[in-house]
């Protein structure tokens, strides 16, 4: 789901 | 993925057009303080992830050092101006109207309504995502008021606007390499570019065939 994503763009 | 190389490279390309702007010239024309003040809000807020360690990539970190470096560099500059050149200064402040407590207020609201978990790193990021989306609002506004720009101030607008309308292949790339939606940058992100659409026009048909920008 969207909680699992990681902010890996900038 | 090329596309995201390119998009950071073009925000990369429009801060060292924007800091030449302001070291070149010595002055401030056209450039609106509160949209920079808004940015390092952006910068501030959105890394705040700096500070837990968990860093993805050096890439990542070392852009994102640079970004909060350069956004609070570019507001020292132009508070410089106030002595170096008051006449710049008062007029930039003269133009510079735009209310960001409209920006502000519903971009808290909007974080607190759409974020991905409770915490307070997670709805800094929310915040800074929506921020991120109207930003350029201020700017926008000052250059629509006054009419016409400096060819410099419109690459700097231009680059960063394709900044973000770049990372929207990426996202579509990485939508079919990855399965990664990441819904709301995707959405913000659309907002954004959204908003430089009519910029975007006139750049097109007056600074890419050689005439100055001047609003119709």
């Amino acid at each position: 789901s969207d909680e699992a994503l990681t902010h890996d763009e900038l | 993925n090329i596309f995201r190389i390119l998009a950071d490279l073009s925000h990369l390309a429009s801060i060292v057009i924007l800091l030449e702007t302001i070291r070149k010239a010595r002055q401030i024309d056209g450039i609106s303080l509160k949209t920079q003040i808004l940015y390092v809000l952006v910068f501030c807020t959105r890394y705040l992830d700096l500070l837990t360690f968990r860093w993805t990539s050096l890439y990542n970190t070392l852009m994102k050092f640079f970004f909060i470096g350069t956004s609070v560099y570019v507001v020292k500059l132009m508070q410089d101006c106030k002595l170096t050149n008051p006449v710049s200064y008062k007029d930039m402040m003269f133009r510079d109207t735009f209310q960001i407590k409209y920006l502000l207020g519903p971009c808290a609201l909007l974080a607190l309504v759409f974020n991905y978990k409770f915490t307070v790193l997670e709805l800094c990021w929310s915040f800074s995502i929506w921020l991120e989306s109207v930003a350029i609002l201020p700017q926008l506004f000052m250059l629509s008021r006054s009419g016409k720009a400096s060819t410099l101030t419109t690459h700097y607008i231009f680059a960063l606007g394709l900044y973000r309308a770049l990372y929207i292949p990426n996202w579509i790339w990485r939508y079919y390499s990855e399965n990664r939606l990441e819904k709301l940058s995707i959405f913000t992100g659309l907002l954004q570019t959204a908003l430089y659409s009519d910029f975007f026009y006139i750049y097109y048909r007056k600074v890419m065939k050689g005439r100055g920008f001047e609003l119709p």
